[in-house]
């Protein structure tokens, strides 16, 4: 695993950031954002996928009560694909008995989809070699936060109320720079201390946290974010090749 | 007398002029005096809680003003949490709880 990854630096991989307004489909822009980046690192071809299909044709109703990205999946595997975003754009609501899918053009689609063990070592990983993939995550302190490392425990973010789909699209390590003046003048001596991060895509348009981007501290499940890694599976598997992130 | 007669600096902004800058930067205004109000008391509430969070933080993350600033948790949590993920991952959670107890 390298020490750092940062998909976003790749060209044309990660589309740019969206923005859900009122309705609550985090899990469709998510799954969407995983298959177009995995899509775009496997055939090196730039493709934004319509998230609006996914609230229209799924199974579970109104896609905007909120949802689950497996079923995004499904939903891509019963359609067959997915039409671009440019043709079949998003509306911010869903119309669920007006599903436009056979009408349009698939220009990205999916094998299968799989779950990934619970492990943030295994999720880097995977990150590393394959590309983003899904998580779900305690959104209760995204409210107030504006930018930085999140390191959160149990008490201040529970990780078993997961309620927030989003896009993990890299890792890093950042070098600490709070401590007092003594940590500071002491710090030639001792070793220096670095927080590992994970890098997340979220749904809030890109003037929320960090260019629509926020982090959490890596190894400690903060917010729970080992909880339901997922991602979709692009290619012929017996093709698999492993990609090397930026 | 002579710290009376130093100069105080910069005076710190008032809450209100805090919450009317918040209103402008995000663009948000409020159907009456008494939702106007109502905003205020949830921002500020806000605001301590920010501040809050910022001690307990292990990081290196700020919390602040962010335009949902003027939400209840409650409110923030209906607009924007997936509560069909949570509901579904919280009965798997009681489920696998249940089933070590049995063990």
């Amino acid at each position: 695993i390298p020490p750092s990854c940062d998909w976003r630096k790749a060209p044309n991989i990660i589309s740019p950031v969206k923005y859900q307004g009122k309705c609550n489909c985090c899990w469709a822009i998510a799954a969407a954002g995983n298959i177009e980046a995995l899509w775009n690192i496997r055939f090196k071809q730039s493709v934004e996928v319509s998230v609006q299909e996914l609230l229209d044709c799924g199974r579970c109703g109104d896609g905007c009560l909120g949802g689950y990205v497996w079923d995004a999946f499904i939903t891509v595997l019963n359609y067959s694909g997915l039409a671009s975003e440019k043709d079949y754009r998003f509306r911010g609501r869903a119309n669920i008995h007006r599903c436009l899918a056979p009408f349009y053009k698939k220009v990205a689609w999916i094998q299968d989809y799989v779950m990934l063990p619970r492990n943030e070592h295994t999720m880097a990983r995977y990150v590393a070699t394959q590309g983003p993939i899904t998580v779900l995550i305690n959104q209760m302190l995204l409210q107030h936060y504006r930018q930085g490392i999140i390191r959160a425990t149990p008490s201040t973010c529970d990780p078993w109320l997961v309620n927030h789909y989003v896009l993990l699209v890299g890792f890093g390590k950042e070098e600490e720079k709070k401590g007092s003046e003594k940590d500071l003048s002491q710090s030639n001596h001792l070793p220096r201390h670095s927080t590992p991060y994970w890098i997340l895509k979220n749904s809030w348009g890109a003037h929320w946290g960090e260019q629509g981007y926020f982090r959490l501290h890596q190894g400690s499940n903060t917010c729970g974010i080992t909880r339901s890694p997922l991602t979709a599976c692009i290619g012929d598997p017996a093709e698999k090749q492993q990609v090397s992130c930026p | 007398d002579s710290l009376r007669a130093q100069d105080p600096g910069p005076r710190p902004l008032e809450l209100k002029e805090v919450f009317k800058l918040f209103q402008i930067q995000f663009n948000k205004s409020y159907s009456n005096p008494a939702e106007h109000a109502r905003r205020l008391d949830i921002f500020v509430h806000n605001l301590a809680m920010a501040q809050r969070l910022q001690e307990e933080d292990l990081g290196t993350a700020e919390f602040g003003v962010t335009p949902f600033s003027d939400l209840t948790e409650e409110e923030f949590g209906q607009l924007y949490g997936n509560w069909r993920a949570a509901k579904k991952d919280l009965r798997v959670g009681r489920k696998v709880r249940f089933e070590k107890q049995e063990l």
